[in-house]
């Protein structure tokens, strides 16, 4: 069952997915899976829906593991899907959100990388499909996005794991996600899980200019921060990915923000032992409940500021 | 599997623009094979670079040469790879 499963250790696809099963079976009423397509390779990418009832209800997008060796972004995502559904009805905030919006989680965003840093190459970074003419495979997902597409900070190179690929939403794992975005059309919030160093990011990367919305998302964040921070100290740096790491186009709260969704926020979740994307299984459920707190934050004020 | 025996982390905290952009040619070579886990784009941030064993001597002469600073986060990546891979099959076999 989902209580013995140990959310303190790094799991294969395989025990993720099943996972994903035990969650759906213990919480029928709140918890479904939705597959929203199929990968390159062909694996199944599913969504855990949290929802209380009603259609395309204002909703909350949050996806982990889009950087295949990032591995503490996908086990924060189980931790964090596990927690909402075991604190709903307890938890009254949460409780509220879930009355009234739905919560889609993307545990597995890259599945194909996912399973070849298992199998093949730990450091794997961006998706396995094939570029033509090119001995090196995988597009990195997150200069994917038809947001600034193969602007400044892609690489036009396939040998790079900054690829940008050969066209905005080549890469069918990229494609999946914006379809069902476009779908549903009620998305109040789009927020991508990354690792490591420890930034909370509001738009754009693909420019230095400043979003209409820069003031609120900069003070939203660093509310968030100052939670997640209060648990355990793990300082975070807040701002636009231009300003606070560089310029990086193609990427999804780029995107999202430009389709409408104000929130969009991108983590890159702690290594305060610095050990970048090997950080120990001892440290996956501090970094999920020092992160927790930021994201109900987020998700708090999302539910307070409708737009 | 690919292995990453002797490979090596090492951190640089760039202390001027000029020593930024030798790290980003550095960043530009293709033959070291490098991995830069962090880019340099600022001396507020750090650079951290997976470095294979085979083009340890070429970075760190690099490095030297310019007098850019630098300290090794991660000695040798696989024994950290072979502890994370030992705890998974511990953990699978106690879920069984």
């Amino acid at each position: 069952s989902s209580r013995s499963f140990n959310f303190g250790a790094y799991h294969r696809l395989e025990t993720i997915y099943s996972w994903m099963d035990t969650l759906v079976a213990q919480y029928p009423n709140l918890v479904s899976k939705q597959e929203i397509g199929r990968s390159y390779e062909n694996r199944p990418m599913y969504v855990l829906k949290f929802s209380t009832g009603g259609n395309k209800r204002p909703a909350i997008w949050i996806d982990t593991g889009i950087h295949s060796r990032e591995w503490v972004s996908p086990a924060t995502g189980l931790w964090t899907a596990n927690k909402i559904a075991t604190d709903y009805g307890k938890d009254t905030s949460l409780t509220s959100l879930l009355n009234t919006m739905d919560i889609y989680m993307l545990l597995l965003t890259n599945p194909d990388g996912y399973a070849y840093t298992h199998s093949k190459d730990r450091m794997w970074r961006k998706t396995r499909s094939e570029n033509p003419g090119s001995r090196c495979r995988g597009v990195d997902p997150n200069r994917n996005w038809d947001a600034g597409f193969a602007g400044p900070g892609a690489s036009k190179n396939p040998c790079s794991d900054s690829y940008h690929g050969p066209s905005a939403h080549s890469e069918i794992e990229v494609k999946n996600v914006v379809n069902l975005i476009k779908s549903h059309g009620n998305f109040k919030s789009f927020i991508s899980i990354h690792a490591y160093s420890q930034l909370l990011m509001y738009p754009y990367g693909y420019s230095c200019k400043n979003v209409a919305h820069q003031p609120e998302l900069d003070s939203v964040g660093r509310a968030a921060v100052q939670k997640l921070t209060s648990l355990y100290g793990t300082q975070y740096k807040v701002g636009s990915i231009c300003k606070i790491i560089y310029q990086a186009s193609g990427g999804s709260i780029d995107w999202s923000y430009d389709v409408g969704i104000k929130y969009s926020f991108a983590f890159e979740l702690r290594d305060t032992g610095r050990y970048g994307f090997i950080l120990p299984a001892n440290q996956i459920l501090p970094t999920a409940t020092e992160t927790w707190l930021a994201l109900k934050h987020i998700m708090e004020y999302v539910r307070d500021h409708p737009y | 599997e690919r292995v990453f025996i002797g490979d090596q982390v090492i951190r640089v905290n760039a202390e001027t623009e000029e020593q930024i952009q030798l790290l980003q040619a550095l960043e530009m070579q293709e033959e070291g094979e490098l991995d830069f886990w962090l880019h340099p784009v600022s001396t507020e941030l750090p650079v951290d670079i997976r470095v294979p064993r085979s083009s340890f001597s070429f970075v760190t002469e690099y490095l030297n040469a310019h007098n850019i600073p630098y300290s090794v986060l991660i000695n040798n990546l696989q024994e950290l790879l072979d502890e994370e891979k030992a705890e998974m099959m511990q953990n699978e076999m106690k879920e069984r």
